[in-house]
């Protein structure tokens, strides 16, 4: 018995898969948890489909938890599963996204390194796996993407904490997500990760200083979301590309997500701006999920009204 | 094996003022164990950047040495990273 779940304090492994067989089982016509894989340690990874309609519909993937100390990003995860559930028939924003369209929503990416952030490391970031030739334990899940991987310095270190693998996708937990969004890509519009810290709203490219396509489309959605979710306490968050707003990195998901041809495509990093850093208080869990649940809402909204 | 316990470790916040001092604390990375939070690796490091990182009780007073010698503005944010561990655990079970 994993104890109680509750979104107003982090939530162990154990308690967040109980929360996802609570969810389905609470909300049936609603939530459906789906297994798309296992980690190398052998933990399953679910991601929560929430909406009424069949798959063919419009839809949005979310992940959080792909670095593990990074503890605020699962608990939005959550938090925003519940507030769907939650008002669908009450709120009538919700009601008309969750009546025409999906969200997918992979609560904890990095299941392994979050579990051993518990139980072993508080400050460990990568998944779990062991690197040939080296002592080291870990890839950076984040760097693990087939986006120009391993093209900058440091990222072919096994001991250095941006290990991007032995190879594109080497990881199961990389293959397991890009796996399923390849097999959705037809429904998917949008692609939001959510990580920590340093308030921030993120669009491609991070391999390249070169602006996307539809970077004045990427501007527009990032900078009315983050309007929307400093309404709420009026916490400040920039905006951009990831190159230019901070610095170039390989192998990521958001930009791979974006060459597949999903078009709109965001990288949050959440509270605080350095204060905590990974170490956000509890206390502070509801109050950055609702103003987070603004910004993601909004995009939503877009979404329904301008995509295909 | 028991729980990696951080007492007394400190995260720094340092506020590069341009690449000469982007360069002393990428050779401190070389020399020190030092965990970064932002950026996320020693080679993102760059001048008009802030930068943070976690350093050990050990390594701290060198670091800092380091950091005076070359007049980098700095700021301790977190002064035991264990009690801030405990403490991020601030809303009581209902």
């Amino acid at each position: 018995i994993p104890g109680r779940h509750t979104y107003a304090k982090y939530n162990t492994w154990d308690k967040i898969v109980a929360w996802t067989e609570k969810m389905v089982h609470k909300h049936p016509e609603m939530v459906s948890r789906i297994k798309i894989g296992t980690t190398i340690e052998d933990n399953p990874l679910y991601v929560l489909k929430i909406g009424t309609g069949d798959e063919r519909r419009k839809a949005i993937f979310m992940d959080c938890g792909i670095h593990a100390r990074e503890w605020i990003s699962p608990a939005f995860c959550q938090w925003f599963v519940y507030q769907a559930a939650k008002s669908y028939g009450k709120n009538k924003i919700m009601t008309k996204l969750l009546d025409r369209m999906n969200f997918y929503v992979l609560p904890v990416f990095n299941v392994d390194g979050y579990i051993w952030t518990w139980k072993q490391n508080r400050m460990w970031r990568k998944n779990r796996s062991r690197n040939l030739n080296s002592k080291c334990i870990g890839t950076d899940l984040n760097r693990n993407f087939n986006a120009s991987w391993n093209s900058f310095p440091d990222t072919n270190k096994p001991c250095g904490e941006t290990y991007a693998g032995p190879a594109p996708e080497s990881e199961k937990e990389t293959r397991a997500v890009t796996d399923f969004i390849r097999k959705h890509r037809k429904s998917l519009e949008a692609y939001i990760t959510i990580h920590s810290y340093s308030q921030m709203v993120l669009f491609p490219y991070g391999y390249t200083a070169k602006l996307p396509p539809d970077q004045e489309e990427l501007t527009k959605v990032a900078k009315v979301s983050t309007d929307a979710l400093s309404s709420r306490y009026e916490t400040r968050y920039i905006y951009g590309s990831i190159a230019s707003t901070i610095y170039r990195t390989s192998g990521s998901s958001l930009d791979w997500a974006y060459n597949l041809g999903i078009k709109h495509t965001f990288a949050f990093e959440l509270r605080d701006k350095g204060r905590f850093g990974f170490l956000l208080p509890e206390s502070q869990i509801k109050s950055t999920c609702k103003e987070t649940m603004l910004a993601v809402k909004y995009i939503a909204k877009y979404i329904l009204r301008h995509a295909s | 094996v028991p729980p990696v316990r951080f007492d007394r470790e400190k995260v720094l916040h340092v506020n590069l003022q341009d690449e000469k001092q982007a360069n002393v604390l990428k050779g401190l990375a070389d020399t020190h164990e030092l965990d970064f939070w932002y950026p996320d690796a020693p080679h993102h490091v760059a001048g008009n950047m802030t930068v943070d990182f976690r350093v050990s009780e050990k390594e701290f007073q060198s670091v800092q040495l380091a950091l005076d010698q070359h007049e980098m503005r700095y700021e301790i944010l977190i002064h035991d990273l264990q009690e801030v561990i405990e403490k991020q655990f601030d809303v009581k079970e209902d």
